[in-house]
């Protein structure tokens, strides 16, 4: 474990906690994507199956729970409990677009042709694309709750991290994992224009507008 | 396929 990597996962489990307060106490989840959420919860499921077969310690354990039963919990909030304040029609992202390429890329390239890997490979490709719902939806609302935009700099920032994280164990212990690095920098790639959009606006104490 | 690496990240 290094700075980076526990940096990177408060910030993930940060950002999580803002959704789910955020959906919680307004009781509605207006301009969040639940799209998005089905894909991190699948992206959690197809990515923690080896919990109780492949002890790594309590923390890795521990965090893998919670990211399971906070991602549920957020999709459960928005089907089910507050499903009257789901913004259907601007959620209309076809996420088939996203799982069936994601699926069939999970085939061809991984580091071993088995069940428990391609999924693992698979939730790897999964989450480098799942926010683009969220990021499609705030382009057709054309604004996001400050509150969502402070979610999404703390999600975009833990694959940012994670990033750095790679470079740091490469030098110090020669690990790298090309799977990961490379859908991970897709992942943050995609989050570009939104930290700059936070970083100039938001962070001025502006509404986040995205220009029409 | 891809050398084969340990899974200790979340």
């Amino acid at each position: 474990m290094n700075v980076f990597r526990l940096v990177g996962d408060l910030s993930h489990l940060l950002a999580i906690i803002i959704l789910l307060l955020k959906i919680w106490k307004t009781r509605s989840c207006a301009g969040v994507s639940g799209k998005s959420q089905i894909l991190f919860s699948l992206v959690f499921i197809t990515r923690y199956l080896d919990l109780f077969t492949n002890f790594i310690s309590v923390y890795n354990s521990v965090m893998k729970i919670i990211y399971l039963v906070t991602s549920l919990g957020t999709v459960y909030l928005m089907y089910f409990k507050f499903k009257a304040t789901y913004d259907s029609n601007h959620d209309t992202f076809r996420i088939e677009f996203l799982v069936v390429p994601v699926g069939g890329l999970s085939f061809l390239v991984n580091h071993d042709f088995t069940p428990l890997e391609i999924l693992w490979t698979f939730s790897i490709y999964l989450e480098s694309v799942a926010i683009l719902p969220q990021l499609f939806m705030i382009s057709k609302t054309g604004e996001a709750e400050t509150i969502t935009s402070h979610y999404l700099f703390a999600l975009g920032s833990y694959r940012a991290l994670y990033i750095v994280n790679w470079v740091y164990r490469y030098y110090t212990e020669g690990f790298f994992d090309l799977i990961a690095i490379v859908a991970g920098c897709v992942q943050t790639i995609l989050y570009c224009d939104f930290f700059y959009l936070y970083i100039t606006k938001v962070l001025k104490g502006k509404q986040l507008k995205l220009p029409a | 396929k891809l050398a084969a690496v340990k899974k200790d990240e979340l």
